[in-house]
């Protein structure tokens, strides 16, 4: 573990949290993708099988288990509790084109042709696509609120700090994981816009508006 | 890599 690695992860639960308290709280999951949500609770389901088979530490196994939970809990919240303030007009993103040609992908190219494995890469692949249909149901209102990129913030920049957590990695513990590296690279990329936006908006106190 | 006891990352 390294400082990288444990800001990721918190940055990660802090992004986690932050989205479940704001649709507790205000009891609307207006502008929030439940698409993305649902492609996240794919993302946590398929990596963590492994939960009941290998042991690696408390603070591994702990934190599986609060995604886990913390994912569910907000799917159940926009599609049950709250299902009324789901905005699925504009959360009109085709999954099928994400999820599809992900399991493709998992089955050619992976570490190790076991189930668990292409399971992991399955949710490696997922992962670094599954805040498309978010970015793009903003991209379809024109705005988003300022709880939603914070949230979003937070959500960039754990995968960020995990790009240099692997740079740490491979010099002070020739770890290597190519698989990873690349989905993560992809993934930090896709957040670079709204990045922009968050720092020449948000951070200076504006509304975050696209030109619509 | 890969290491038989699964990945150690989140």
């Amino acid at each position: 573990m390294n400082i990288f690695r444990l800001t990721g992860d918190l940055s990660h639960l802090a992004a986690i949290i932050i989205l479940l308290l704001k649709i507790w709280k205000t009891r609307s999951c207006a502008g929030i993708s439940g698409k993305s949500q649902i492609l996240f609770a794919i993302v946590f389901t398929t990596r963590y099988l492994d939960l009941l088979s290998s042991f690696i530490s408390l603070y591994n196994t702990s934190m599986k288990v609060i995604y886990i939970g913390c994912a569910y809990a907000t799917v159940y919240l926009i599609y049950m509790k709250f299902r009324a303030t789901y905005d699925g007009n504009h959360d009109s993103f085709r999954v099928e084109f994400l999820v599809v040609p992900v399991g493709g992908l998992a089955v050619l190219i992976n570490h190790d042709f076991s189930f668990l494995e292409i399971l992991w890469t399955f949710s490696i692949y997922l992962e670094s696509v599954a805040i498309l249909p978010q970015l793009f149901m903003i991209s379809k209102t024109g705005e988003a609120e300022t709880i939603t990129t914070h949230y979003l913030f937070c959500l960039g920049l754990y995968r960020a700090l995990y790009i240099v957590n692997w740079i740490w990695r491979y010099y002070f513990e020739a770890f290597f994981d190519l698989i990873a590296i690349v989905a993560g690279v992809v993934q930090t990329i896709l957040y670079c816009d709204f990045f922009y936006l968050y720092v020449t908006k948000v951070l200076k106190g504006k509304k975050l508006s696209l030109p619509a | 890599e890969y290491n038989i006891f699964g990945h150690d990352e989140l």
